[in-house]
């Protein structure tokens, strides 16, 4: 799964997800990618939100828009991110990453898994990462 | 600070030999995005084409690249959404196609859907004149062997995708 954030200079928001989704999958099994709140997620009033995991644990909390609940109740990006990551691990026992922007410029890139590629690009300046703690 | 553009390759496992690949292709999409939205481009339009980069990218589980189902074949699923309007769209399932996400952007800017899957998505894809191409480009030799790897009734597909708890 691959997926993208971004806030403009107008301040929109705007996320976009894509996948081949799980290995060896059944035939016609479509996980969270395509499902609105889960897959992805953007509202100006609180921010865009691309999720990467094991979809159908995804889709059980509704990864994307759950962080931005947290968002909308005062939580910066990174701790909603990492509290809805937490949420997905202790109540399902699934592992995935996320990536998010608010409408100020704000940004996290969490997952709890072993490793997320991700990238970073703002003020001029290019973030990166594979790793926990990079 | 605006704007700003971020982008992942995937929560899964990453072998080593391959982590360098990684690495590179966020970072080039993520240049790519951020150069539209430095020359006024909106947030939507920067999205699609990171997106589209790592589509193109075989070392990425979307589009060329993706993961093979159980019988050997490319689905492939995508989401757009725009923060201002609240719209959205979605492909499900879809085969044949080069960029999902571009498609998707096509059902939500074309459409009064949310989403259309499978052979819908595909006759949808022809109307708008959306080139198809043939499954064998969207599959590398890397995808066929972890297919082949995870036919075994005693293989744990998830687990070879995810790697273990983190």
């Amino acid at each position: 799964t691959v997926g993208a954030v971004a806030v403009d200079a107008e301040g929109n928001v705007a996320c976009a997800t894509s996948t081949g989704g799980m290995l060896n999958k059944m035939e016609g099994r479509v996980g969270d990618t395509p499902c609105i709140g889960s897959g992805g997620y953007a509202d100006n009033l609180s921010g865009a939100v691309s999720t990467t995991g094991y979809g159908e644990d995804i889709m059980k909390v509704t990864l994307a828009r759950l962080v931005l609940f947290h968002m909308e109740q005062g939580q910066s990006a990174e701790a909603a991110s990492d509290v809805s990551l937490a949420y997905m691990k202790s109540r399902v026992g699934g592992l995935g990453g996320v990536v998010t922007v608010d409408p100020r410029g704000n940004w996290a890139a969490c997952f709890s898994s072993r490793q997320m590629s991700w990238a970073a690009a703002q003020g001029g300046t290019l973030h990166h990462g594979l790793y926990a703690g990079e | 600070m605006l704007p700003l553009v971020v982008v992942h390759g995937g929560a899964g496992h990453v072998p080593k030999e391959r982590s360098e690949n990684s690495a590179m292709g966020v970072c080039s999409a993520t240049q790519a995005a951020y150069r539209i939205l430095q020359d006024g481009g909106s947030s939507m339009d920067a999205v699609v084409e990171a997106v589209t980069r790592l589509e193109n990218n075989p070392f990425f589980n979307a589009g060329c690249g993706s993961v093979l189902n159980v019988k050997g074949d490319v689905e492939m699923d995508a989401i757009v959404m725009d923060g201002r309007t609240l719209a959205s769209g979605a492909v499900s399932a879809v085969r044949n196609i080069a960029n999902p996400v571009q498609l998707a952007r096509l059902v939500m800017d074309k459409t009064s859907h949310a989403c259309l899957t499978a052979e819908g998505a595909s006759q949808f894809a022809r109307s708008m004149g959306v080139v198809e191409v043939p499954q064998e480009s969207l599959i590398t030799e890397y995808a066929r062997m972890r297919w082949r790897n995870n036919l075994e009734p005693s293989a744990n597909p998830v687990e070879c995708q995810m790697g273990k708890m983190g």
